[in-house]
This record gives C-alpha cells, sequence and structure tokens, in this order.
C-alpha cells in the first residue's frame, strides 16, 4: 500500500458516499444515472468475485464489502424507493448501457492477463469501470441544471483513477516485475474520459459560476 | 506457478 493508492480508495469511498448521503438525505436522485449506478454494481460484482476465495487484508475485504454494498443500495434506492425514484428522470437517462457490457465482455475474453473464469470477468469489470461512467455524462449534458453534489460525485469518481495512475507509477519504479499494461491502459482511458468534466468543473469552480457541461 | 488470483488492489 502506499499514499497514491490510499489516496485513490479514499477518494473513491468519498465519492461514494457523498452520492448516498445525497440519495439519502434529500431522498432524491435528479441528474444521476442509473445506468452508470448499475453499471457500477457490476463492475464490482465482477470485480470482487474472489472476496470469500482469497483474503488480502482487512483493509481489502473491508473497502470490497464498502463498495458492492453502498453500489448495489444505490441502485436499490434508484429503482425501488417509494420516494427517490420518483426524482429518477428516466426519460433522460437512455444511455443503452447493456451495448457497453458486450463490447467489454468481448474485448475480456480477447486480451486478458490469463485465460481464466475470474481472470476473464476481472478484466470485464476493469474495460466496464473505464466507460461506467459515460451514460452519467451524457445525462449530465443533457439536463442543464448539475446540483454541486453529483458534480462533486462525479469529480471525486474520476479523481480516484487518477491517484491509482500515480500508484502504478510508484508501484513500477519500486516493486520489480509489476507491469500491468491492461489495467494502466484500462485506467487511463478511464481518466481521460473525465477530461472534458475536469475543465468544466474547474473553470465553475474558478469563476465560482453554476457547472454547466456544453450541450 | 500455482493458479492463484494475485490482485491486491480494489
Amino acid at each position: 500500500m502506499n499514499i497514491f493508492r490510499l489516496a485513490g480508495d479514499m477518494t473513491h469511498l468519498a465519492s461514494v458516499l457523498v452520492l448516498l448521503l445525497k440519495i439519502h438525505t434529500i431522498k432524491s436522485c435528479a441528474g444521476v444515472s442509473l445506468k452508470t449506478q448499475e453499471l457500477y454494481a457490476i463492475v464490482f460484482a465482477t470485480r470482487y468475485l474472489d472476496i470469500l476465495t482469497s483474503f488480502v487484508s482487512i483493509y481489502n475485504t473491508l473497502m470490497k464489502l464498502i463498495f458492492l454494498g453502498s453500489s448495489f443500495s444505490i441502485v436499490w434506492y434508484m429503482k425501488y424507493h417509494k420516494t427517490v425514484r420518483r426524482t429518477y428522470d428516466r426519460d433522460q437517462d437512455t444511455f443503452r448501457h447493456w451495448f457497453l457490457m458486450l463490447p467489454c465482455l468481448l474485448l475480456a475474453l480477447l486480451i486478458h492477463e490469463k485465460f481464466t473464469f475470474f481472470e476473464v470477468l476481472w478484466t470485464f469489470s476493469l474495460y466496464l469501470e473505464a466507460v461506467a461512467i459515460l451514460p452519467q455524462l451524457v445525462l449530465l449534458q443533457r439536463t442543464r441544471n448539475i446540483d454541486n453534489l453529483t458534480g462533486q460525485y462525479i469529480f471525486l469518481l474520476g479523481g480516484y483513477r487518477g491517484f491509482y495512475i500515480l500508484n502504478w507509477i510508484y508501484r513500477y519504479f519500486t516493486e520489480p516485475h509489476y507491469v500491468h499494461w491492461i489495467t494502466w491502459i484500462a485506467g487511463l482511458v478511464q481518466t481521460l474520459l473525465y477530461a472534458d468534466f475536469f475543465y468544466y468543473y474547474f473553470l465553475s469552480w474558478k469563476n465560482n459560476k453554476k457547472l454547466q457541461l456544453p450541450a | 506457478e500455482e493458479e492463484y488470483f494475485d490482485h491486491d488492489e480494489l
């Protein structure tokens, strides 16, 4: 564990807590894409299949449980909670996210580190996470108003993978044979997808204006 | 080597 990875995990944790806080306290999920939340639940479910078989550390297992629990409860809130579900703008959140999953699965079957059931699903979760934010970014461009909790959620979610990139660079230079091209490229693509969001988020913060993504 | 699942990152 290094400071970059810890910062990344804490930023990731903060992003899901900000979203849970928003949904739980103001009982609203306006501006949040259910499609992205469903993709994230699938990302964690396919990433953490080894939670019962391989034990890395208390921290690792605890964080996996938190990410699994939070992502599935966010999906539950948005789909089934009587008050929250009414605030979900389903006619705006129309990204066909199942079309994202198939290419990720095919790519995982083609490009992976080891051709085992767990490893292919783990690689699938990596590719899926890289593109999981797309429905949310599309929704953001459609709904003009972005409340700052949703903006913070996306900012933290994008930032965590940026810290992970620093972690990979650090581990590459400090650990012999630490090379994971697949993880690195997927992580880089994921972070680059946030580039324009980061730009407009920074502008809105600098000019102290509402966050507006160009249509 | 033993078929283990060596992902130590989240």
